[in-house]
């Protein structure tokens, strides 16, 4: 048993727990949110059997989709000559994050 | 050290939390989201010793009860011959799903 | 790559968050509860390169102060001899409860 713990953006969190739900796994979702961009972000934990893991990478791969962020400027600096407010930085965003883990023990009570 | 991940229902949570800290042990509680039944749910994050885990497994068991949950059915189905509604679907909800997974340093700052 | 688990007091983790984003980890935040307290904590997913985790760690301890937490007393206890309300309780909370996880595979999709 191997444990999937993938960060997602929350547009994408909908589509990818039907589709994982629709080939019968189990799923888990966590309302978590980005250090870096504070905003929202869906954290779901995934227990799949070790040699279905790839299938389950595959239906991220095909679900989350790469998208671009903005960071708000840090505040605007004031110099010798004037104000300079630094342009608002553009980044990507990946389509998800993903941790694999392995489970030691799976007891269903 | 090991960690026990376990998601519980939400009505089995408080009793479950208030039995494990009375052993003295350490719990922290995350609001989670089921995929499939897409209702509220409880998951416990439960760090204890190696040689503990049955007896906080032993808890989780005679605290966590199987309960029945339904499914709504999909929209009705417009066939030929009139509207056909399928009937709700009842499932069993088990009373715990447990990971536990090893730990390979444990820090209290 | 590890993953590090890190359960801290609300009022350390947005400057802890700073400082990790600073040195350019990745970090995703999950709003927790405490199991003893049942008050609010954070706890933080922070997933390292294996030869990073000290200098992650450093930073908790830079941050994360213990503080003190009151534990509000049970009920009354009515005695033959009157009633007794027993005194809050004093606890320490610590600074954090860091679990360290080895990772089996790491993707970013
Ligand atoms: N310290 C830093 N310096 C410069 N740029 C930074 C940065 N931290 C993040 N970024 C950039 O900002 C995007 C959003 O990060 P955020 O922390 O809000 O949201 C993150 C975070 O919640 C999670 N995440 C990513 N790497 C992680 C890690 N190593 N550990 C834990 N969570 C991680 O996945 C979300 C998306 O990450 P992704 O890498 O696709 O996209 C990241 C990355 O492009
Ligand atoms: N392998 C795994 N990885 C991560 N989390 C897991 C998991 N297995 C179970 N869980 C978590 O435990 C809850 C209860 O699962 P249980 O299997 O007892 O009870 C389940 C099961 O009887 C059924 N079910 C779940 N997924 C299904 C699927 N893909 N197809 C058919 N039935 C499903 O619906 C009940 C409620 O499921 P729901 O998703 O709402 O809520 C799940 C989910 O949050
Ligand atoms: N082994 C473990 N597994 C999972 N999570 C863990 C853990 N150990 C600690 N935590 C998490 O870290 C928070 C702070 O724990 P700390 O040990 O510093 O500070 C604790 C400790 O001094 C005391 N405490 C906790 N559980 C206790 C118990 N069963 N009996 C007596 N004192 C307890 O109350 C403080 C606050 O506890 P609270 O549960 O509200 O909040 C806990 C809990 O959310």
């Amino acid at each position: 048993m191997k444990l999937i713990i993938a960060i997602v953006h929350d547009d994408d969190a909908g589509e990818l727990i039907s589709s994982i739900t629709e080939k019968g796994y189990g799923v888990t979702k966590l309302a978590t949110t980005g250090g870096f961009l504070k905003a929202g972000n869906t954290t779901l934990l995934i227990g799949v059997q070790k040699e279905k893991v790839d299938e389950v990478l595959d239906i991220i791969r095909d679900v989350c989709k790469t998208r671009k962020g903005i960071v708000s400027p840090p505040a605007p600096i004031i110099g010798g000559t004037g104000v300079y407010v630094p342009a608002p930085v553009e980044i990507t965003i990946g389509g998800a994050t993903v941790f694999i883990i392995d489970v030691d023990r799976f007891e269903k009570i």
